[in-house]
């Protein structure tokens, strides 16, 4: 489904030059549920943003389901993650001024849902995650861990394929987080969605069946979760 | 110190309002180390920012020193807040198209202090968070658990006599977690700075020498952390 073959991220130039991926080599099949483990700074966002078709190497490649995403153009890309991709910001990026509700209507807008069933669907998703009497509330009126389950919210509204998760429980307490986790394993095990999650946290992490660990931009270790 | 009296925060109104705070009494003495605790959307930020002076209660008073901020115009309260609280935001709200060193370097300049011990200052802050390599990164060049340091760095910048902190490790990883909790319990039992820091992790509360629960708005525990 996704396979990243000797990719290198490098931020400036000479001196100043930092590098934030170093050859990577990673595979993920259909059905997938991966947990992404390392220090901070040490490449996970970079990582989930080319796969989430977000950004691009600097050098390698990137397959997303055979598809070379390098040889796409924008509107190809934007076209990829609409259709196939939910993913969830370590900065959350709502709209501020837009209700839970709109913010999660938007990826449908975009798919040409027609507006009841967007409606519906919105509202289940926000119902899913807990904030079924916060849809009416702006983003700017809800709590950091609301915010942060209105963007978990918003990437599973359009049934995507693959989550990318970029450390959806930072702002949880471990009540909702285990509630969370319990989620993203059902839409695993249920509907074979394909789940790649950032997280530094050990027990967060224990619902994955694989992990990956980065170390200064290079993976350290990739091993099945064998407690699982 | 600080000393909130039946404190209530209500947004909306009639049908609608949300009591974010309920009734709240509660004092913190110079030199205490509390954290506070409770699930998402319990009321912790909304407290953090009544005792920042960054909101105002619907009703009750809050006592800064003795000084009812409520009574205080917004010049006063500006005042007030550059000379002694530094303010971890859970949101971080560096400025994104500014270097790592400049964000540092504006509550000094706030204070009027002058350059050359300005970038001193900024750079000694920067080195404790262990960001000495990232000085000229904007913030939008640094991952998320990089901003967060910047934000913790920043409100140490100042030596204020009260630092509230909310949620500082939630991007962090365990190693660097403990690190910054090294450094607030260093700043605490050293410098004698008051910390009120919001957490939901149960070992990073541990550093704290004083527990208040949060429950739907209200303070359901206030406990000393009789384990330390
Ligand atoms: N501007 C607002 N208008 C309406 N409701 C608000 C507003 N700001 C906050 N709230 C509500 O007040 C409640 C308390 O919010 P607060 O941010 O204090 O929670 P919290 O304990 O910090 O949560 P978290 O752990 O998720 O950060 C939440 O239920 C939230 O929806
Ligand atoms: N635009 C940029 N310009 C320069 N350096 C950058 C840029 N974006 C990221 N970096 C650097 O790349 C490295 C990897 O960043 P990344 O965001 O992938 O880390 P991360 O593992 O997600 O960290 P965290 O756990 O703190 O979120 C960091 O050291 C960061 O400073
Ligand atoms: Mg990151
Ligand atoms: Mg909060």
């Amino acid at each position: 489904l996704l396979r990243l073959i000797n990719v290198s991220k490098i931020y400036g130039t000479g001196e100043s030059a930092v590098a934030a991926l170093s050859h990577i080599n990673v595979s993920i099949q259909p059905g997938e549920f991966v947990a992404i483990m390392g220090p901070s700074g040490s490449g996970k966002s970079t990582m989930m943003n080319i796969l989430g078709c977000l950004d691009a190497p600097t050098t390698g490649h990137y397959y997303f389901r055979g598809v070379d995403v390098g040889s796409l153009d924008r509107d190809q890309r934007a076209l990829l993650r609409r259709n196939f991709i939910g993913f969830v910001f370590q900065g959350f990026n709502l709209l501020k001024r837009t209700s839970a509700l709109e913010n999660l209507e938007l990826p449908l807008i975009y798919r040409g849902t027609p507006r009841g069933e967007r409606h519906e669907l919105a509202r289940k998703a926000l119902a899913l995650v807990g904030l079924s009497d916060r849809e009416t509330h702006t983003a700017s009126e809800l709590s950091g861990g609301q915010q942060q389950r209105v963007a978990i919210a918003r990437a599973l509204v359009t049934k995507p394929d693959v989550i990318f998760a970029d450390e959806p429980t930072g702002n949880l307490d471990s009540a909702k987080s285990h509630e969370i986790m319990e989620l993203f394993r059902t839409l695993n095990e249920e509907q074979g969605i394909t789940i790649v999650l950032v997280t530094h946290e050990e027990d967060i992490a224990a619902y994955a069946k694989r992990h990956v660990r980065f170390m200064d931009g290079r993976i350290a270790s990739d091993t099945l979760n064998v407690q699982r």
